[in-house]
């Protein structure tokens, strides 16, 4: 799902 | 998590812990920028608002707040506690010319429109090019201190590390962010004439002079 994007690194 | 990213991460916090070191131990801060330092505290800012709504792991929410605990710490020592000691004059790099081009940017090329990815591509952005008043603070007086040096090559190298990671991610996990990937590259380049000066003359025990 690219609207709930995650952004796993810093 | 790979072996470059967690290079990468810890170069970051050595980066960090000298910048906090080098102020402490001399009582100033001479030769930082308070205007990079300004700017990396936006960016920690816009880019981990996600502490509130997303859990990662529990490694990622401690940096996260050590990154943005670190970067108000070093502006309360700067402007606040050793405000005395800082370079006024010679820091004079004008920030909205980042700050502004770095917004319309993310509002025109984001991966979606929400404010939060916003905001998050707004920091990427924005990380690439922080380090830029430093970097013009340095040639204006012309030298640095050498912690001061091995604070602007640690930060400098975590990005380079990142680089690997974003390369080892995308054959290992197929997984690649073109905006971090561009946005990182250029961080990176615009830290190479610097770590050409470092590798040539810190590391060789001399001070980094720039040629006049």
């Amino acid at each position: 799902n690219r609207d709930q994007q995650q952004h796993d690194e810093l | 998590m790979n072996i470059f990213r967690l290079a990468g991460d810890l170069s970051h916090l050595l980066a960090i812990i000298l910048l906090l070191i080098k102020i402490w131990k001399t009582r100033s801060c001479a030769g930082i920028s308070g205007k990079s330092q300004i700017l990396f505290a936006v960016v920690y800012v816009s880019r981990y608002l996600d502490l509130v709504t997303t859990f990662i792991s529990l490694y990622n929410t401690l940096m996260k707040l050590v990154f943005i605990t670190s970067s108000f710490a070093t502006l309360y020592l700067m402007y606040v506690k050793f405000k005395a000691t800082y370079d006024h004059n010679h820091d004079s790099f004008r920030i909205e010319f980042l700050l502004l081009p770095c917004f319309v940017l993310a509002l025109l090329i984001n991966a979606s429109f929400t404010p939060l990815e916003v905001l998050w591509t707004f920091s990427i952005y924005l990380e690439a090019v922080a380090i830029l008043p430093q970097l013009f603070l340095v040639s204006k007086t012309g030298e640095a201190e050498s912690i001061t040096s091995h604070y602007l090559f640690a930060l400098g190298s975590y990005r380079a590390l990142y680089l690997l990671n974003w390369i080892y991610r995308y054959y290992a996990e197929g997984h690649y962010d073109l905006i971090a990937i561009f946005a990182g590259a250029i961080q990176t380049i615009l830290y190479c004439d610097f770590f050409y000066l470092y590798i040539t003359k810190v590391l060789k025990g001399k001070k980094l002079q720039l040629p006049a």
